[in-house]
């Protein structure tokens, strides 16, 4: 089954326990034993990020353990993002023909 | 417009999910999946295009460090069609200087691509009629997502700050059985969402899709929408200015 947001929750070593589920369920390694303990204090970071957007929707989502409870926010969002979209977009707005008579 | 919409359920529509990796191609394949989707309901022939060309192939250099959706089309426009995924698979890199367009047959082309109303309701309408498209949304959300519908405000995922871009396949409403049902929303009362495939593999969220909330604008999903044009050419008129 799924690891679940109220994880967050957990005991130190309950926590450790779900982090090696994790790694197992993802195929995770790490290069050094201290690069594995900074992604757990990343996941655990993470758990309890996910507990308190759970607490902010307002729809029917469940947040937790996902393939990316490892990555901080900014390593995901550098590698799962695109280019940030400014103002300088296409615009439908911008792009519609004024009115007859209007500058 | 119909109060449910899925694509997935139309056979032959809608190509497996896929995985980016460590690339942030998310522009291309959600470009891929567009035309995939309009080639088959337009010609009923299932195709699944190349990736790596819309990457290897763009005019904007390294596709692996983020894009977006017109550099696709424009791609597409220029090489005159893409070439299947068997052909030129998905290596999750970018060669900028080694297109391989013209070594390949091409296996579905576009006649052009355009940006949709910035409306909930147009997007419903084209999406029923017309088949999937791609919109950019604020991803933050998604990091920590495994089911259910997001709703969210302004203030918890900016609809301002889109910036990963995925195709939106269909539209349904849900009882609000969630967590937050007792909470937010009226027991019983139906939670209409939109139905979006992602490309970060089949093991995140809802088998690689997601929902989210439809008619709040939720993480700006109404801020690019963008579909190709796939249909048979039409000959054109010459036209001329009266002397």
């Amino acid at each position: 089954g799924s690891l679940r947001a109220q994880d967050a929750g957990l005991q130190p070593l309950e926590l450790k326990e779900v982090f090696t589920l994790f790694q197992i369920r993802y195929n995770r390694t790490y290069s050094s034993p201290a690069e594995r303990a900074r992604r757990l204090a990343i996941f655990a970071h993470n758990l309890a990020q996910a507990q308190q957007l759970q607490e902010e929707d307002l729809g029917t989502a469940e947040f937790g353990v996902t393939p990316f409870s490892d990555l901080t926010e900014e390593e995901f969002g550098h590698i799962y993002g695109h280019r940030t979209v400014t103002g300088g977009a296409p615009s439908v707005d911008k792009a519609r023909s004024e009115e007859r008579g209007q500058p | 417009v119909p109060p449910s919409c899925d694509w997935r359920k139309a056979a032959g529509v809608i190509s497996p999910i896929r995985d980016q990796g460590t690339c942030a191609c998310c522009w291309a394949m959600a470009a891929a999946g567009n035309i995939e989707a309009l080639w088959a309901i337009k010609f009923h022939q299932f195709v699944q295009v190349s990736v790596q060309e819309l990457l290897d192939c763009d005019r904007c250099g390294d596709g692996c460090k983020g894009g977006f959706v017109w550099d696709a089309f424009v791609t597409v426009l220029n090489n005159s069609g893409l070439a299947s995924e068997k052909d030129y698979p998905f290596r999750g890199d970018v060669r900028s200087h080694r297109c391989l367009a013209k070594k390949y047959k091409k296996v579905a082309w576009i006649q052009d691509f355009m940006m949709l109303q910035k409306n909930e309701q147009a997007i419903a309408r084209h999406l029923a009629t017309h088949g999937p498209i791609t919109v950019s949304i604020n991803k933050q959300l998604l990091q920590q997502y495994q089911r259910g519908v997001i709703k969210a405000t302004p203030a918890t995922c900016d609809p301002r700050l889109v910036d990963h871009t995925v195709l939106l396949v269909g539209f349904g409403k849900s009882k609000a059985v969630g967590p937050q049902a007792g909470a937010q929303s009226h027991p019983g009362r139906s939670t209409p969402y939109w139905i979006l495939k992602n490309s970060w593999g089949a093991r995140w969220g809802e088998n690689g899709y997601f929902r989210l909330h439809q008619g709040s604008n939720t993480c700006g999903i109404t801020k690019l929408p963008l579909t190709a044009l796939v249909d048979q050419p039409v000959k054109k008129h010459p036209i001329s200015c009266p002397p």
